[in-house]
C-alpha cells in the first residue's frame, strides 16, 4: 500500500510544466538474490483510463530503455544540451499510450542487484524470465491496468527481448488458462531477428548505398560463413571485413547521414 | 549528441532524488546509458522467427518496423529476414504518407504482420523521425493499415 504514491514524480529539475502524470522506482523481480528493476512510467496525455499499456525496451544487450526510449526518442521530454533542463517532445508515444520504461537486466542504468554476479552475468532466458517477474510485481503496483491491452515495443537487441516476453507472458496465460497480462501485439524496429540475414544484410546495405564496393561485399558473402563466431571465420573472410570496417569507421553507422557528435 | 546530455542530467543528485532512483548508492560509480558492468552473455538466440510465428498462429500482432538510414540492423537485413519465413503477402509494397509526405514503405502479411520502413530514420527510429514514429505507433496500436494516400 502506498507504493504507487510514493512513486509518483511531482517535478523532475528543468521540466516545462505538463498536464500528465509521471512515476519511477525500484520493483522487486527476485527478493533472495535483492535483484530490483528501475521503472519510468508516464500516463498517457489524454484519455488514460482507456488507452493501452505500453512497455519500451532497448537494445545492447545492456542498454537502457530509461536512456534512450525514455528522453532521447519516445519519452514526453528530451534533455537540452546544457545538461540540466528539458524540453517536451510534441511526438511522444504518451500521445498514444501509457508508456512503461524499464531498465532491464540487473546492472543496467539504476537497476541492480545485492547478488555482484547478477550485474556481470546476463542472457535472454533470465532477462526475459526477470522482465517477466518486474511486469506481474508492476501490475500489482498499479492495479488500474491489470485488464488493460498490453503491447510490448522495442528497438535493435530488443529484437530479442520483445518476443521472448511475449513467449512468456504467453506461457503463463496458457498454464493458467487464463490472461494474466492481456498481450495483444509486438512492435520490434531495427531488431536483431535472424543472426545469419541480419549480418549478410548489413554488408548487402553498405554497398547499395555506396560505402564498401560490389567487390568487397562479393568477397564477404564468399568467404564468410555468418554462422560462427568472428574468430573462427577465415583469414580471407577476415580480411574482406576489415575493408568494410575501414570504408565505414568515420560515419555514425546507426544513421549513415547523421553528422557525428564531437 | 543526446547521449552525453542524457548522461550529464541522469547524473545529477537533484534528477535522482526526482525520479526515486539511486536510493541505494549503486557501487558502480555513474549512470551508463548502456552498462560497462554487464560483461557476460550467456545465452542469445541466433534467431527469434519461430517466436514471430508462434504470436502469428495466436492472434498476437506483429509489426516489424526499419528506419531506413540504419546501417547497424538495416532494412536490407529485416527484408532478408522477413522473406526467410516465406509469409503469403496481404497487400503489396507500397509507400504510405504522414502530412502529404511519403512516410515509408510497407508490405502486409496474412496473419496480422505488417513490415514499415521509416523514412529519413536511423536506429533509433523516434529520435530521427519522431512524427512518422509516432504515426506508425499509433496505427499499430490501433491496428489500422498505414495510410496509403
Amino acid at each position: 500500500d502506498g507504493l504507487k504514491e510514493n512513486d509518483k514524480i511531482h517535478k523532475l529539475p528543468g521540466q516545462p510544466p505538463v498536464k500528465f502524470e509521471q512515476y519511477g522506482g525500484y520493483v522487486t523481480v527476485d527478493e533472495s538474490a535483492g535483484r530490483a528493476f528501475y521503472y519510468y512510467f508516464v500516463e498517457a496525455q489524454r484519455s488514460k483510463e482507456s488507452l493501452p499499456l505500453l512497455l519500451w525496451l532497448n537494445g545492447g544487450p545492456g542498454c537502457s530503455s530509461l536512456a534512450y526510449g525514455g528522453f532521447q526518442e519516445l519519452g514526453p521530454f528530451r534533455v537540452n544540451s546544457d545538461g540540466k533542463t528539458l524540453h517536451k517532445n510534441n511526438f511522444a508515444w504518451n500521445h498514444a499510450a501509457n508508456v512503461l520504461f524499464v531498465e532491464s537486466p540487473a546492472g543496467v542504468g539504476f537497476s541492480y542487484s545485492n547478488t555482484s554476479t547478477d550485474v556481470k552475468v546476463g542472457g535472454d532466458r533470465k532477462t526475459a524470465n526477470d522482465n517477466y517477474q518486474f511486469l506481474i510485481n508492476w501490475l500489482k503496483r498499479f492495479p488500474e491496468y491489470k485488464d488493460r491491452d498490453f503491447y510490448i515495443s522495442g528497438e535493435s537487441y530488443a529484437g530479442h527481448y520483445v518476443p521472448q516476453l511475449a513467449h512468456t507472458i504467453l506461457y503463463h496465460n496458457k498454464k493458467a488458462k487464463k490472461n494474466i497480462i492481456n498481450l495483444k501485439g509486438i512492435l520490434i524496429g531495427n531488431a536483431v531477428i535472424n543472426d545469419d540475414t541480419d549480418t549478410r544484410g548489413m554488408y548487402e546495405y553498405f554497398a547499395s548505398h555506396a560505402l564498401i564496393t560490389d567487390e568487397v561485399v562479393s568477397e564477404i558473402q564468399k568467404q564468410c560463413k555468418f554462422t560462427v563466431t568472428e574468430s573462427k571465420e577465415s583469414d580471407e573472410c577476415k580480411m574482406a571485413k576489415s575493408i568494410a570496417d575501414y570504408n565505414t569507421h568515420n560515419i555514425d553507422i546507426y544513421n549513415i547521414y547523421a553528422p557525428r557528435c564531437h | 549528441c543526446s547521449d552525453y546530455y542524457t548522461i550529464a542530467y541522469m547524473n545529477r543528485p537533484d534528477v535522482q532524488k526526482a525520479l526515486h532512483a539511486n536510493v541505494t548508492n549503486i557501487e558502480y560509480a555513474t549512470w551508463q546509458p548502456c552498462s560497462d558492468v554487464l560483461t557476460n552473455w550467456t545465452d542469445s538466440a541466433s534467431t527469434i522467427i519461430p517466436l514471430l510465428r508462434e504470436f502469428m498462429t495466436n492472434d498476437i500482432r506483429v509489426w516489424i518496423f526499419s528506419g531506413d538510414t540504419d546501417g547497424r540492423v538495416p532494412v536490407t537485413s529485416t527484408m532478408n529476414s522477413i522473406k526467410t519465413m516465406n509469409l503469403p503477402i496481404k497487400t503489396q509494397w507500397h509507400p504510405w504518407y504522414l502530412n502529404g509526405e511519403v512516410g515509408g514503405y510497407t508490405q502486409e502479411y496474412k496473419g496480422d504482420m505488417t513490415f514499415a520502413t521509416v523514412r529519413g530514420a536511423g536506429h533509433q527510429v523516434p529520435s530521427y523521425e519522431a512524427a512518422r514514429a509516432l504515426s506508425l505507433v499509433m496505427h499499430f496500436l490501433d491496428g489500422t493499415d498505414l495510410p496509403d494516400s
